[in-house]
């Protein structure tokens, strides 16, 4: 309260209305899924398997104040502050994964000899805010 | 981009491309860090497609042999063992391999075949090339795949005796490496069975741990009807041809992208609800046991 002299901020009149802003957005950030087949990307002939892979993606925006929803950390939140109040051109927090789960490959390398591959990090499993 | 200080992670920015991979006229940033040599059988079509902008044939142009049909049969299922049909690793105790790779012998010395009367029934010179191996992955077991041609059908149990050897391949002479060493195996091949495992770990160790790319081998094995366990008499060879062996690699790969489960599985025990540090340093597989020092004691207090 730098200014004592200030009168106090008078209740909002309507108070719904006041806390539809920290409400969690429509289309709030969460895991969509995506599937694709290998066959797509025309590489059916050295993927031999899995056939389908579903490495999912995050979309949405993120709440105002929501932090501890998405396991963000309070920096999520002065991020929002800074966009807000301070600099537009700083980034408000983006949906983007968490959490991954593996994958894994069963390829044929150029010189025909053929490999099982256990990939970290190819299907997300869970959204956040950062 | 590493012009605006440290990079979100401090994994390195460029991606492990293979050196026969035509994406290398990548992005400066994205070249592989100097020691890379060859790269991992996924990253570079992704990155091929990356940078093939509004192209719509993404077809992988590193040429591919076709691998043997045997081999393929036998890697399908290995893969459907391992993983669920959407691709998810299967969490088991025994699986401590993220990769394995099967290599067909590039060239084979068919040795003459000795007396038939002692069931001699097939030695051959083996040549595999193991390039595609790289320096990351650490082997866990190698065995020598022999497939077996079950539609003749055959009335009793057969034992085979296995006799391995190793020479340094001595390329000025193209004829066939004369024995160095070898070590006998013996196995017993039930009738059904498809096929037969002979562990070679502790033979070639050494020589993938040298970082050998090219293994020549002697292989010989004879096979007789009968059953030593029930002191059957040893009769005639079973005059089945055998196919050439695959050569079969159980490894770890150590690299950033390979799965390793010690440390998911660790980590998920530790604090399965933050979101795990994407440069969290790889955890020791033996765990941290027993180092309980200030730092440990002040984490556990933080967690606690």
């Amino acid at each position: 309260d730098e200014n004592p002299k200030e009168a106090p901020a008078a209740p909002p009149s309507n108070l719904s209305e006041y806390f539809k802003q920290f409400l969690f957005p429509q289309n709030e950030c969460e895991l969509h899924n995506f599937r694709l087949s290998f066959s797509q990307l025309k590489w059916e002939k050295w993927i031999i398997a899995p056939h389908r892979y579903s490495p999912q993606y995050c979309k949405g925006d993120c709440p105002r104040a929501g932090g501890h929803r998405y396991g963000s950390p309070v920096h999520t939140m002065v991020q929002n502050i800074i966009y807000e109040k301070l600099d537009p051109s700083v980034p408000k927090p983006s949906c983007v994964p968490a959490e991954y789960s593996p994958l894994s490959v069963l390829t044929i390398e150029p010189d025909g000899s053929i490999v099982y591959k256990e990939y970290e990090d190819m299907i997300a499993t869970k959204c956040t805010c950062r | 981009p590493r012009s605006r200080g440290r990079v979100a992670s401090d994994k390195p920015s460029g991606l492990v491309v293979a050196a026969e991979d035509p994406v290398s006229e990548l992005n400066p940033l994205l070249r592989p860090p100097k020691g890379a040599r060859r790269g991992y059988a996924l990253l570079p079509p992704l990155l091929k497609v990356l940078s093939d902008r509004g192209h719509q044939n993404w077809e992988s142009e590193v040429p591919r042999l076709q691998p043997d049909s045997r081999a393929l049969r036998y890697m399908k299922r290995l893969y459907k063992m391992s993983a669920t049909k959407e691709g998810i690793p299967k969490a088991s105790k025994s699986h401590l391999y993220n990769t394995v790779r099967l290599f067909t012998p590039c060239s084979e010395c068919k040795h003459r075949h000795s007396d038939l009367a002692k069931g001699d029934v097939h030695s051959v010179d083996l040549l595999f090339n193991l390039d595609r191996v790289t320096a990351l992955e650490h082997l866990l077991k190698s065995v020598l795949l022999y497939s077996f041609d079950t539609s003749v059908p055959i009335s009793s149990p057969i034992t085979c005796m296995c006799h391995l050897s190793v020479k340094e391949h001595d390329f000025s002479s193209q004829v066939c490496p004369s024995v160095a060493h070898s070590v006998a195996f013996s196995l017993h091949v039930e009738v059904k069975r498809k096929w037969v495992e002979i562990d070679v770990t502790s033979f070639l160790q050494p020589l993938i741990a040298t970082n050998r790319r090219n293994i020549h081998m002697a292989v010989n094995v004879t096979c007789l009807m009968g059953d030593p366990q029930h002191n059957t008499r040893l009769e005639n060879p079973t005059g089945m041809a055998l196919v050439p062996p695959s050569l079969l690699l159980y490894l770890n790969d150590t690299s950033e992208q390979a799965y390793h489960r010690w440390n998911s599985l660790r980590h998920s025990r530790t604090n399965p609800e933050r979101p795990r540090q994407r440069n969290m340093p790889l955890v020791d597989p033996m765990g941290d046991r027993g180092k309980e020092n200030s730092q440990g004691k002040r984490a556990s207090r933080w967690r606690r």
